[in-house]
């Protein structure tokens, strides 16, 4: 009686990459099948195969995230229940799993605030990372260790990579190939 | 990027995206992951709950009338009543998730999470749900300046109860997906001992 589908993002997937990927993907899928035999809510069950996708160095978010010009990563998140619960954070660094702090937003969204305020269904950057701390998930105390959080090798590589093409003396990307295993890095 | 949509149980259904952005992105850049319509979306509508087959025919054309107004009737959809059992009492729901994936700035401005959403609701009986996500995927993000790469999964589902409570509800999924990339790397399970399936898109 229940489904799960998950994804890894559209890009380029060179043959190489193509086995942890997958391995990753089915892990989520198991992780979402779990949950929800164990009486969990959709919503939870997308939490914690996004998760798994996020800790896992061959995707693109959480541990593995591209990393900023300056070096640094910054991730976004959202989630959405059929009831219209939604929740998202945005350029927010240092949070182990983003997707936990949206969902956590979401969930918040539907206790109500005395005094009719609005409680928030996105928080961005700094602000995101303090508010996560607070509600005990997992997340770096400083923006430095923020820094080094989600940073992986390979993640590094390639962004030496790519601002070596930015120093290029033409200073253009116009007869830059990249190799096929890095080309998915340049999408969300 | 990464994404899951979900269907549990009872029908009811979730989606969520999650993303580390473009490689040396400017800090502070936002993507579609995190915004609204354009990086997930789910929607349940309930339809038909505890109504009575056999109701009056002023009845019927009240809740006809009242649906037009709502601008909440879809395309091929008759709800759950019409279609159980005479004086059985109907519980039914349909709802649609998706996840998206894809150059952030195309994928945002053209809400493709909403859209294609909207796209299934409307077109899924005709086409399937791949292909009314491939129709979505043209009349949106395509028609957005290069490098318009995306990516979208969309699952719907519909259920209704059976005639006793005690007989529990009837789920169906139908799950599609679609792209305009190199590939698309998907998975995904349905039944309870089954290893998920992966797929690399071509």
């Amino acid at each position: 009686g229940y489904f799960i589908a998950v994804h890894a993002g559209a890009g380029f997937h060179s043959k190489s990459s193509q086995p942890k990927v997958a391995r990753a993907l089915r892990a989520a899928c198991r992780a979402a099948r779990k949950t929800l035999r164990e009486g969990g809510t959709a919503l939870q069950a997308v939490t914690n195969a996004i998760s798994v996708l996020e800790d896992d160095p061959s995707c693109n978010a959480g541990r593995g995230s591209n990393l900023t010009f300056n070096g640094s990563v910054e991730c976004d998140a959202s989630v959405m229940a059929g009831t219209a619960c939604y929740g998202a954070v945005a350029a927010v660094p240092g949070i182990r799993n983003p997707v936990k702090a949206a969902s956590l937003l979401a969930r918040e969204t539907l206790e109500p605030l005395p005094c009719g305020l609005i409680r928030p269904t996105m928080l961005a950057g700094e602000g995101a990372r303090v508010w996560a701390a607070q509600r005990g998930l997992e997340a770096a105390e400083s923006r430095e260790q923020a820094a080094q959080m989600h940073s992986t090798p390979r993640a590094v590589r390639q962004w030496q990579t790519f601002q070596a093409i930015l120093a290029d003396a033409t200073g253009e990307y116009s007869g830059v190939v990249l190799p096929d295993s890095q080309q998915q890095r340049l999408f969300d | 990027t990464v994404g899951a949509v979900v269907v549990d149980g009872r029908g009811h259904v979730a989606s969520g995206v999650s993303s580390g952005g473009i490689a040396l992105k400017q800090e502070g850049r936002v993507g579609e992951a995190a915004l609204y319509g354009a990086g997930c979306w789910a929607e349940e509508e309930e339809g038909g709950a505890g109504e009575e087959e056999g109701a009056g025919e002023e009845e019927q054309q009240q809740r006809e009338t009242k649906e037009k107004s709502e601008g909440r009737r879809l395309r091929g959809e008759t709800g759950a009543s019409e279609a159980a059992p005479l004086g059985s009492k109907t519980n039914s729901m349909h709802g649609v998730a998706v996840s998206t994936t894809g150059v952030g700035e195309r994928v945002a401005a053209c809400l493709l999470s909403k859209t294609a959403a909207d796209a299934v609701r409307a077109a899924a009986g005709d086409q399937g749900v791949s292909g009314a996500l491939r129709s979505a995927l043209r009349r949106s993000v395509l028609k957005t300046p290069p490098p318009n790469d995306a990516g979208v999964i969309c699952v719907l589902a519909q259920r209704s109860e059976r005639a006793h409570p005690d007989q529990g509800c009837e789920v169906k999924v139908e799950f599609g997906a679609a792209h305009c990339s190199h590939s698309l790397a998907v998975a995904h399970c349905g039944a309870p001992r089954a290893e998920p399936s992966v797929h690399f898109m071509p």
